[in-house]
């Protein structure tokens, strides 16, 4: 296989509940 | 010739722009028509491999959590709308595999050509985020089959057990010299054929967006299952259909899904063993119920079906002239003292609501991210290759 230089960075994903959060927060920011 | 890489540069400011035109505002017929399966996944793929390769972890969380939550909205904004659902159940389906094909996971790359070994991620592990994809795609196919469902159920009953295309035993005649039958004339009742017509409508929905063909299979099961067990549920009710003829009437609609299956190259899935119990049933209908020897014939060739389901069959049996006898208690009797050895369920009906767990089974993608062009129709111009 081939040589990676590092190990990939696991990135953290949110749960469907904390998107659901992230997505009510933005809409009652924007008008 | 320039050398592409395989990535769609885009600005930060750019990315409600590319969620809104390449999802929430994408529209299945403009794209299904002409091109390859999964094209919007692959563009998001390539939007990712931007990011990951800037190395800029807060870019691509963003353009992942935006992406899911697209998809998310967009399918819950046409709960009913079957091709909608086919074209983001298939494109979500196409992204979960690019991002494996795309990891870097020596399990997913067994098939990559070595330029889309070069191609893989670099920065950044999201394996996380396919599990939340995974989840996403779970619930689009929940719906996908509630929807098919809710379509196909009202047509079941009166095409697989009231529509009646082989005419009455005695005047059987050769199809070209059938009287005009009134069923059709006055109202519009569903025949076997309008059960074959929606399923070939659901499959060729699902080919034109590209879904996976393990996937087509899996929803064929499942619709197969449905089939069998509301037409089933119907007979155990209805002691008007439990006749010879219409034991016969039944054999000869499951010969139909058969060659459905056969057509559409779909034998090899498990679908047809879902009618196992109606197929039963059916033949439970026509064979001789009266010696001792049918009894013990009975009692071993009904495997799918449970000992209360054979007998409730056995006690609705109603034949239709005057030369058939009913089925005598004492021959019921018979073949419940064979089935006592059987623990199976004390159920009559079948569940309706079963459903198959789903799997997504990888399937890499013969694509070159490099050679692919964004149809202008994306309006995707702000998109640099």
């Amino acid at each position: 296989g081939t040589q990676r230089p590092r190990p990939r960075v696991l990135l953290k994903a949110p749960t469907l509940a904390e998107l659901e959060e992230m997505n009510t927060s933005e809409e009652e920011e924007s008008p | 010739a320039k050398e592409y890489l395989g990535m769609l540069q885009y600005q930060r400011e750019d990315e409600a722009r590319l969620i809104q035109n390449l999802i929430l505002d994408l529209k299945p017929r403009g794209v299904v028509v002409n091109m390859m399966p999964g094209l919007p996944a692959h563009l998001l793929l390539m939007c990712v491999r931007y990011a990951d390769a800037q190395n800029d972890a807060a870019m691509v969380r963003s353009l992942m959590n935006s992406t899911i939550s697209a998809i998310k909205q967009v399918v819950k904004e046409h709960l009913e709308d079957f091709e909608m659902l086919s074209f983001w159940l298939s494109n979500t389906c196409h992204f979960l595999n690019c991002l494996k094909q795309y990891s870097g996971e020596e399990e997913f790359m067994k098939h990559n050509s070595p330029h889309q070994n070069e191609n893989c991620l670099k920065n950044f592990d999201l394996s996380e985020y396919r599990q939340i994809l995974s989840d996403v795609a779970i619930r689009i196919y929940h719906q996908f089959i509630v929807v098919m469902e809710n379509n196909i159920q009202p047509i079941i009953v009166p095409g697989m057990l009231e529509y009646e295309s082989l005419q009455g035993l005695s005047g059987l005649k050769p199809t070209g010299f059938r009287k005009r039958s009134s069923s059709i004339d006055d109202t519009d009742a569903y025949t076997m054929t309008s059960v074959l017509q929606q399923l070939s409508y659901f499959y060729s929905t699902m080919c034109q967006s590209g879904l996976d063909a393990e996937l087509v299979r899996q929803v064929a099961k499942q619709l197969f299952y449905l089939i069998g067990a509301v037409t089933l549920n119907s007979l155990f009710l209805r002691k008007d259909m439990c006749s010879c003829r219409k034991g016969m009437q039944i054999r000869c609609n499951i010969s139909y899904l058969e060659e459905w299956l056969k057509d559409k190259n779909l034998q090899t899935s498990t679908a047809r063993g879902t009618l196992e119990p109606l197929s039963q049933a059916a033949w439970l209908l026509q064979v001789k119920k009266t010696t001792d020897s049918d009894a013990k014939e009975i009692a071993e060739h009904c495997p799918s079906l449970s000992a209360v389901q054979i007998i409730k069959i056995l006690n609705s049996y109603t034949p239709i002239d005057d030369f058939e006898k009913r089925v005598t208690p004492s021959f019921v009797r018979k073949v419940q003292a064979l089935l006592s050895g059987r623990e199976d369920s004390a159920q009559l009906m079948l569940d309706t609501k079963y459903l198959f767990p789903v799997t997504f089974p990888f399937s890499a993608s013969p694509h070159a991210l490099e050679l692919l062009q964004i149809p202008s129709s994306f309006k995707l111009g702000f998109l640099r290759r």
